[in-house]
């Protein structure tokens, strides 16, 4: 869906549901995303990250989406 | 938010990096 893989859209979904201003943390991840490995969560950030749907906040464990504002 | 000024500007600073890589994404993509 949007060129993004099915795990992507999950992890930018959850991501942009968000509403904290420091954005969601990976730990928040990967508890809403039990079923999903953490390697493929990471691979996930990195790559929407690449592509500027998200960025780090506070620190490298904090996500927002750039489609929010 | 609780956040410290420095904290924003971080983040601010992150967003507007992030726009512009997927402004480049999607014109690379037309």
């Amino acid at each position: 869906v949007n060129g993004l893989t099915a795990h992507q859209s999950q992890v930018l979904n959850l991501i942009k549901s968000c509403p904290v201003p420091e954005g969601m943390s990976l730990q928040e991840l990967k508890l809403q995303l039990h079923s999903m490995s953490m390697s493929t969560i990471m691979q996930a950030v990195e790559f929407l990250s690449s592509e500027g749907h998200i960025y780090s906040t506070v620190d490298d464990d904090h996500y927002k989406s750039t489609d929010t504002e | 938010s609780g956040l410290t000024e420095e904290q924003k500007r971080r983040i601010e600073e992150n967003r507007q990096i992030a726009l512009a890589r997927r402004a480049e994404r999607l014109a690379a993509q037309r």
